[in-house]
């Protein structure tokens, strides 16, 4: 076997199966590895714990797009508005963010733009008591794209520092829905001009490739400014983020790891690539 | 399409007259990829695209004037099998009430399925009781009460007590109103969550259910069957429901799921509105994973 110059292949047989097991998919992972092969040194290809090191650098090198987590921007109110798929974890999502800014000092408003799904607007509710926030909500039924401009409006006039706008999930198939999350776009940049200055997409790690699909296709409705990627509490790894951070180029901002206040991070792509091979 | 994927690689082939056995393993790995690609796990992926081989070995695709055409069929015919099997209706119990009990990973869908279930047993002259043992996430008990109203079903929970006793006196009192089943929603949960799956295996063994349904979102990756096995090993479900399949996700979860647990797909959630719900259709959703 002339496999001094070549890696082993049964190590990168692991290697792929490992990366596919994590929802990195297809055509990504067989990048990485071809990667890999032009990378990894002659002197290394034999060496497992190398070509493991190589494939992290590799990873963490194409994950590292990362703005900073905090929004330190001069816009006030910094306008954010939170957008993906049902039940990703939109709300808690954005309960965990309303105390993250309340820890930072800063005053924050929330709005309740999910009119349609039971009990959304409660939900918030909670969060908002949570973190000790204001919240801007209306009746069930009332349109999504007025409550987000009343939630903007209450920002200004309340001097906040940031308003978060929490919207309802919507498949990204559905035109009409995809309609509807413009014209909730219009009205805050209506309210406020140049805002949202920041649009949140929530992707859960459990999502397999349709993940990126979900992307391409709300970042086309909706310019997305950066990720959050929930539920890396549970054994999934959320690897599409890889392929969406690649075709996107949008940062990967926070992590949810759990279902209560504390339990977001901001994403750290030497961490997040650890956690993938534990 | 995987139609087309395949006649490619097999065009490629066919000039050299019939198929060899290694042309048929390059079509397999061509099968591989569509799998994964759909999100079947890796390794029933791998499973499947064996069986179907030696199958297409058996039927001597090698010296078929149409391999491509052939193989497909076999690949279509071998998922819907292995996904389809009998779909039963639910059971129900002899002495009312029955009793399902609706579990899974946080965010899934259960819910918003126990509305439509209720629903859907209401139009069959059924008399639910939807029970909201999810005392955790916020206004989940408000969420299950909207529904219920929504359809004209009552429901019942209690905010001061906890999950296992929201569930017994829920049970007291579907038999007290003449409810003959119950439809019971569970807080989502990690399967890595030793607490919260043991608190799913004390309301199951108060309440002896007569189906527990594991509902899965129709979009999840390679993850479907680490939490799959883990319900299955400590809760033992009987059934399992596939949701948000109105979104083009290719559902290769429901693959993975079916092959791991061995239960069979009820139903298959098909939007937001509670009337959204369908019966499981194995060919359909074969199609929709092959692409
Ligand atoms: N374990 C875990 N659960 C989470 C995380 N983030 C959210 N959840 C849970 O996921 C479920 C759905 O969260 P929501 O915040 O309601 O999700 P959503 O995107 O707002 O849902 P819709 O508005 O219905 O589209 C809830 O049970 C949350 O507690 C996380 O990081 N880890
Ligand atoms: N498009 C679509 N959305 C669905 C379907 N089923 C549920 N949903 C939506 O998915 C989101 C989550 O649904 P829930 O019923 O709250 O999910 P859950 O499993 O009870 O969530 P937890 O209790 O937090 O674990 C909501 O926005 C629902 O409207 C479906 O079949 N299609
Ligand atoms: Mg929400
Ligand atoms: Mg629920």
């Amino acid at each position: 076997v002339s496999g001094k110059t070549r890696i082993d292949e049964e190590t990168l047989e692991e290697i792929e199966e490992r990366l596919i097991a994590a929802d990195v998919g297809v055509n990504t992972t067989l990048d990485i590895i071809s990667a890999l092969r032009e990378n990894l040194q002659l002197r290394d290809r034999n060496d497992s714990q190398a070509v493991l090191n190589c494939l992290k650098s590799e990873l963490i090198e194409r994950l590292q797009m990362n703005g900073s987590a905090d929004t330190a921007s001069n816009q006030k109110p910094y306008i954010i508005m939170v957008v993906g798929v049902n039940g990703v974890g939109k709300t808690t999502s954005i309960g965990k963010l309303a105390n993250h800014f309340v820890q930072d000092g800063k005053r924050v408003v929330l709005g309740a733009a999910d009119t349609f799904r039971a009990a959304a607007s409660e939900q918030l509710e909670i969060w908002a008591s949570r973190a000790n926030v204001e919240i801007v909500r209306n009746k069930p039924g009332a349109d999504p794209a007025s409550v987000a401009f009343d939630a903007v409006a209450a920002a200004e006039s309340r001097s906040a520092d940031i308003a978060i706008i929490d919207t309802a999930g919507r498949l990204h198939t559905k035109s009409n829905l995809m309609e509807e999350l413009k014209k909730i776009q219009r009205a805050i940049d209506r309210k406020m001009p140049g805002a949202p200055h920041e649009v949140l997409l929530v992707i859960d790690a459990t999502t397999g490739q349709n993940g990126l699909t979900q992307a391409k296709v709300f970042n086309d409705a909706v310019k997305i400014g950066g990720i959050v990627l929930t539920k890396l509490d549970g054994t999934a790894k959320g690897g599409i983020v890889v392929a969406i951070q690649e075709q996107l180029r949008v940062p990967i901002r926070f992590i949810g790891v759990g279902e209560q206040m504390d339990d977001l991070q901001p994403f750290v792509p030497e961490e997040y690539v650890e956690a993938l091979f534990s | 399409e995987i139609t087309e994927k395949f006649e490619d690689v097999f065009r490629k082939l066919k000039g050299q007259g019939k198929i060899s056995e290694k042309h048929l393993a390059d079509g397999m790995r061509e099968i591989r990829r569509v799998l994964l690609e759909a999100d079947v796990n890796y390794k029933v992926a791998k499973q499947f695209v064996a069986d179907v081989q030696e199958k297409a070995l058996g039927a001597d695709v090698v010296k078929s004037i149409t391999p491509a055409q052939q193989i497909i069929k076999i690949v279509h015919d071998e998922l819907v099998l292995l996904i389809g099997g009998s779909s039963s209706p639910l059971k129900t119990a002899n002495i009312p009430p029955t009793v399902i009990m609706v579990v899974g990973l946080q965010g899934s869908g259960k819910t918003t399925f126990c509305g439509k279930l209720a629903n859907q047993l209401k139009a069959q002259g059924k008399k639910p009781l939807l029970i909201g043992a999810d005392l955790q996430r916020p206004a989940a008990v408000e969420q299950l009460k909207t529904v219920g109203r929504q359809i004209g079903v009552d429901s019942y929970s209690d905010l001061s007590t906890t999950p296992l006793s929201v569930c017994k006196a829920g049970f007291s009192l579907a038999r007290q109103k003449g409810c003959d089943v119950i439809v019971l929603d569970t807080a989502g949960r990690l399967h890595v969550d030793e607490a919260l799956m043991q608190e799913l295996q004390q309301i199951k063994g108060e309440l002896k259910p007569h189906e527990t349904l594991f509902v899965a979102d129709g979009m999840t990756g390679q993850d479907a069957v680490n939490a799959a096995t883990v319900f299955l090993e400590k809760i033992d479900f009987s059934g399992i429901v596939l949701t948000k399949m109105d979104g083009d996700a290719r559902g290769g979860a429901a693959l993975s799921i079916k092959a791991v647990t061995n239960r069979p797909i009820k139903y298959i959630g098909t939007g937001e509105k509670l009337d959204a719900l369908e019966i499981f259709h194995p060919d359909r959703v074969a199609s929709r994973i092959l692409g």
